[in-house]
């Protein structure tokens, strides 16, 4: 399904 | 006018054979952007791939489209780009655990200005103020 208002993240990537 | 898709106008502003910066180009995509459902979303993805690219000239002028969508769009894109999804791709540039050792320093300090000029200009995208004390944290923000 077409979502438009897609809230979903990811993680903040860890360096 | 010919309908031109946002990978189409991406492809034409950030053309590495370009003299100068495409600003017609430029504001083509951006105006683009805002008139797609899924413009925001589609043009991070789009402009993610830009700035890792291997050519210089490529990924700075990839920046910039960047930065002046940034300028111009309103808040669909300015949430796009304050996900982890998006800054996770600027903070993979920059990383020399990812693709920082083979990154040009203009790139990388141009991605880290940007940034920093985010986090004064849009205090409420909290992700971006993240990400950046992330990097600070790391030392690959100096000064």
């Amino acid at each position: 399904t077409v979502s438009f208002h897609d809230d979903s993240d990811e993680d903040l990537l860890n360096v | 006018m010919e309908p031109e898709t946002l990978e189409a106008r991406i492809n034409k502003a950030t053309n590495p054979l370009n003299k100068d910066l495409d600003w017609d180009g430029i504001n083509a995509f951006c105006e683009q952007l805002n008139k797609e459902l899924e413009g925001p979303p589609l043009a991070t993805r789009l402009l993610a791939h830009k700035i890792q690219s291997p050519q210089e000239w490529e990924a700075i002028q990839a920046l910039t489209v960047l930065e002046s969508c940034m300028k111009s769009c309103g808040k669909r894109f300015h949430d796009e780009v304050g996900k982890f999804r998006f800054l996770n791709e600027l903070i993979k540039v920059v990383s020399p655990k990812y693709l920082g050792s083979r990154t040009p320093e203009k790139v990388k300090s141009k991605i880290l200005e940007l940034m920093y000029s985010w986090t004064l200009g849009l205090p409420h995208e909290v992700k971006i103020s993240e990400a950046y004390q992330m990097l600070k944290k790391q030392g690959i923000v100096k000064c």
